[in-house]
This record gives C-alpha cells, structure tokens and sequence, in this order.
C-alpha cells in the first residue's frame, strides 16, 4: 500500500481526508490497544491533518500521542 | 458533564461521525 502524502489528502474533501487517514491510522492503533483502537482512532482523528501525516509517518509520535490518548480516555471513563 | 457520545469511534469502512466536533 503506498504511503498517504500531503497531496492525496489535499485532492480530497474534508470528510474523505478524515476517512483516509482513519483507515491508515487503526491497523497501527490496533497493534498497540485493540481493545480500544476504535475509540483512540476516533480521538486521533480530532487532530489536524497534517499531524496526523506525520505520525503516520513517525511511529514514535504515534506510539506517544495514542498513549496519551489513552490517558485521557481512561480520564474520561473514570 | 461527561458526553457518552464521546470519542466519536472510528470503524473501518464505516464513515467516522466525528467530523461535526471540528
């Protein structure tokens, strides 16, 4: 599968973006919390877009910015 | 209060719901 650049997402509606990287961003997110990959996808997907390139891109942002997005959803739960 | 419709999940092949939170 070829890596999602800047320019495919600009081509693209807000919406479809949003879909594009959701489905890029959950098999990674599922790997670290599958229980709750769904949930973190969603709350990842909050962020803007070109973070969002970024990590997918740079595992060691995504690692750190879904743990924390755990954090907050465990916050949430409480 | 707390929103139980929050995080707006995300499920493949299934268009995301969040996009009125942006």
């Amino acid at each position: 599968q070829e890596p999602l650049t800047a320019s495919m997402l600009a081509a693209a509606p807000l919406k479809e973006q949003k879909q594009l990287l959701g489905e890029r961003l959950y098999p990674l997110i599922q790997m670290l919390h599958p229980v709750v990959a769904g949930k973190i996808t969603g709350m990842l997907l909050e962020i803007d877009n070109s973070e969002l390139l970024h990590m997918l891109e740079s595992p060691e942002s995504l690692h750190a910015k879904v743990e924390e997005a755990v954090a907050v959803l465990q916050a949430h739960q409480a | 209060g707390t929103n139980v419709n929050w995080p707006p999940e995300f499920c493949p092949g299934v268009p995301w719901k969040g996009l009125q939170n942006i």
